[in-house]
């Protein structure tokens, strides 16, 4: 049975930082 | 104005959105998909050295342009509220703060991958990960 880590489930949004 | 970044999730449904995926969560424990609490994400998160949890809150959602089965959400990310679009099929589940997972069209959620899923609408606050001391 194939495991997944649980941050696989959460889309990554990684914005841009402005400062 | 914010930055804006935009990203597509790959055409397809991973596989552990399927009722009775096993997922391990930072600790090590093992769960189910559709028993996931909005807590086991913090924690894991907590626990994490490089992934830290932010707040995505649903700005706007619309259908996609290049197909009826895409739909184009708005999210606005964090502290800085950086706009973020993100395109997705209409099944595809996002995790919602203390609800949990909701989707634009949760029938066919329900229907293709038999997880109990709500409807995700504009003001939801949704689940996402940025990197730890991004700056």
């Amino acid at each position: 049975v194939p495991v997944f880590p649980w941050h696989s489930l959460v889309p990554f949004l990684a914005p841009t930082q402005s400062d | 104005p914010p930055p804006t970044s935009s990203t597509v999730v790959p055409p397809s449904l991973p596989p552990y959105f399927i009722k009775g995926s096993i997922i391990q969560l930072a600790d090590g424990e093992l769960k189910r998909v559709e028993d996931l609490k909005t807590e086991d994400f913090i924690q894991s998160a907590e626990i994490s050295s490089e992934l830290k949890i932010d707040s995505s809150t649903v700005e706007r959602i619309e259908g996609s342009h290049t197909s009826p089965n895409f739909a184009v959400v708005q999210f606005s990310v964090g502290e800085h509220r950086a706009q973020v679009s993100v395109e997705v099929l209409v099944e595809y589940p996002f995790f919602v703060f203390g609800q949990g997972w909701s989707s634009c069209c949760p029938d066919r959620t329900t229907q293709l991958l038999e997880l109990p899923c709500t409807k995700l609408s504009v003001g939801d606050v949704c689940i996402s990960l940025t990197l730890k001391n991004l700056r």
